[in-house]
């Protein structure tokens, strides 16, 4: 549903904690080429919208925002479990 | 699988309850959590025997936030639980996230253990997760009718894949027994889950009936509300949402909003200065807000002030200018006053007395440009509720661009 302006940053910083915790996204703290961490990112949210049978956009539309904060198990969803 | 596929390289698998959550009764828990290994053991040839003391196999315990390991938990929502491949130390062990409401039933308002608690097992068995639809070792968790809950073939699949399939064949199919007692006081007439094998989406022997064409000049809808700008048409478990920032009609089920509400609506109408949506089924109503459904739902519509004899509404409209929400059944309507919360005197009155042209009774109501629109069958009578006017008859799915 639609979602304030202000809500977006907020939503960019669960994003990447939700891609952290399950698609095993990890930000480049210092990275120098913001481009190439953004890019980044983009593929850990095409995968997660690929497993979840999204729409593949590397973009964080509300339908995979909403999957996001649907209730879920702790465990990773890809197999990089250390 | 996790990387390197590990299992229990045995049959007999031990597990202990370390400790318990005070939402629940122990024996709750004690059932919840061994209904949930006999899922497992009905497919496999693993046998699960309870230690009360020492060190288990599989160590099952609640905590919040930081519990000593590298997963600390999130509070209320968010990470249910987790639970680790088969292995020593850690290895096995299933951790409950004691920030939530962990329940034994199937409801609204919080997380059914025995679900979970499968879930969790199945990766301490070695199961990583599913992006199946509709198995148990999906990672969303999906409020389940669990009474005669069956694994879907993907983690029987899955799991015999690693450990192989019972010593005997199971004569009945595997079903997770239905307890002693009935553990599910589902309250008569309340909508059971939608467990995700009823969602329309999936595959079921019979099949549900498909979407119909956006354009189908016979297309009726359930029940029609605004939502933050927003506007859903029901019909059966569908929605078709239209918004005014995007171009397109997108297509949904009410399962993917609202997973724990039943499909086939009655009525629905957002009260906006409130960020409300009210949905009407039979004689019970939900309120949500967003995807969240408020506490305390379903109520009976009684509690609204309809005599007993209504049974059910047909539609429902909120006018936002006069905070007046109109409910029409059969040949009547009432109007209900949203700051006093209650009927107004003089009602019910017949809809003839006061929406000339406007046939009952009537499938929704919409109120949207100032006008109302009262979709009944295949058509959509556009009223001027000032003038009591009614101005033009359209096809129900104008709306759509058709």
């Amino acid at each position: 549903f639609p979602v304030s302006q202000e809500k977006e940053k907020e939503d960019m910083q669960f994003a990447k904690k939700y891609l952290e915790n399950f698609y095993d996204f990890k930000e480049e703290k210092h990275s120098l080429f913001k481009s190439k961490d953004l890019n980044h990112m983009a593929d850990k949210i095409r995968e997660m919208q690929s497993f979840f049978g999204l729409e593949v956009t590397g973009e964080l539309n509300h339908k995979t925002m909403d999957m996001m904060k649907q209730p879920r198990c702790g465990m990773p969803d890809v197999r990089s479990y250390s | 699988t996790f990387p390197l596929r590990p299992t229990w390289k045995k049959e007999d698998v031990t597990y202990r309850i370390l400790n318990y959550t005070p939402d629940m009764l122990q024996a709750d828990v004690d059932e919840a959590i061994a209904r949930a290994f006999q899922l497992w053991s009905s497919v496999t040839p693993l046998r699960f025997t309870r230690l009360y003391s020492g060190q288990a196999d599989i160590m099952i315990s609640f905590a919040a936030g930081f519990h000593g390991d590298f997963y600390s938990f999130d509070g209320p929502g968010g990470t249910l639980a987790h639970a680790y491949p088969p292995g020593g130390g850690l290895g096995g062990d299933a951790h409950f996230d004691e920030d939530e409401n962990w329940t034994k039933f199937t409801t609204y308002n919080g997380f059914n253990l025995f679900l979970v608690a499968a879930h969790e097992l199945g990766h301490s068995l070695g199961l990583g997760h599913s992006n199946v639809f509709g198995s148990l070792m999906y990672p969303v968790y999906m409020a389940t009718d669990t009474r005669y809950y069956q694994l879907h073939q993907d983690d029987i699949d899955g799991i015999q894949a690693l450990y192989g399939p019972p010593r005997e064949s199971p004569v009945l199919p595997t079903k997770a027994l239905p307890p002693q007692e009935p553990t599910e006081m589902i309250p008569a007439g309340a909508p059971t889950q939608m467990s995700p094998r009823e969602d329309p989406t999936e595959m079921t022997p019979s099949k549900p009936p498909q979407r119909p064409e956006d354009c189908d000049p016979h297309l009726t809808f359930d029940a029609i509300t605004t939502l933050r700008g927003e506007t859903l048409f029901f019909k059966g478990s569908y929605v078709w949402r239209k918004s005014p920032y995007f171009s397109e009609i997108e297509h949904d089920t009410i399962f993917s909003f609202w997973p724990s509400l039943i499909a086939g609506f009655d009525a629905a109408y957002e009260v906006d200065n409130k960020d409300r949506v009210l949905f009407f089924k039979d004689n019970q109503y939900w309120a949500v807000s967003g995807y969240r459904i408020d506490s305390g739902f379903p109520k009976p519509i009684h509690y609204l002030g309809f005599p007993t004899s209504v049974g059910k509404i047909d539609a429902a409209v909120h006018d936002q200018n006069t905070k007046r929400t109109y409910f029409f059944v059969g040949n009547k309507y009432w109007s209900f006053n949203e700051n006093t919360q209650s009927m107004e005197r003089g009602y019910p009155r017949k809809i003839a007395a006061d929406f000339q042209g406007v046939p009952h009774p009537i499938d929704a109501a919409l109120q949207k440009n100032g006008y109302f629109y009262f979709f009944h069958g295949s058509n959509q009578y556009e009223v001027d509720m000032k003038k009591k006017k009614l101005i033009r008859i359209m096809k129900s799915n104008s709306w759509f661009n058709c």
